[in-house]
């Protein structure tokens, strides 16, 4: 399960905008 | 030159396309109960960037199924009470058949981001959050 969490956040932050 | 906080009242997309709107946004979210509509709609996106192939086929499934379990299937969760029956099962269908496509959230990313931008986002530029932030 945590892998699994871990793999979500992942794919969220890939997702955000970088810093400017 | 025009300070964020300003661009933020002009879309959701300038809200969601600066990090500390993004931040604002999901404590106000968080205070709604509600954070989980965020970060479903991130998922989405972070999903649909993950190119198919042979290399990476078992960590899309894998995440599929984890967008699926946490935020989709009928578990009480928001967006799972927000996203419609159809989608839910054209979902469930591509997990079952293994076919998980780069848009297979898509529709159900629009439906979340429809609840955002006619609910959650008008209600955030008239909260305390924002407005003690501008």
């Amino acid at each position: 399960i945590d892998s699994e969490d871990d793999l979500l956040q992942e794919c969220i932050s890939s997702a955000m905008p970088k810093k400017k | 030159p025009t300070p964020p906080y300003l661009k933020w009242a002009e879309s959701l997309h300038s809200l969601l396309d600066d990090q500390d709107g993004i931040s604002l946004f999901r404590m106000f979210l968080q205070q709604e109960d509600c954070a989980d509509l965020l970060d479903f709609w991130f998922a989405c996106s972070g999903f649909r960037k993950l190119e198919p192939c042979d290399a990476n086929e078992e960590k899309r499934l894998k995440l599929a199924k984890a967008i699926y379990r946490k935020y989709v299937l009928a578990g009480g969760g928001i967006v799972a009470r927000q996203i419609k029956p159809a989608t839910k099962s054209f979902i469930k269908d591509c997990i079952v058949r293994q076919q998980v496509d780069p848009a297979m959230f898509d529709q159900a990313q629009t439906e979340i981001q429809a609840l955002m931008e006619d609910n959650t986002y008008p209600l955030f530029l008239k909260s305390d959050i924002y407005l003690e932030y501008t």
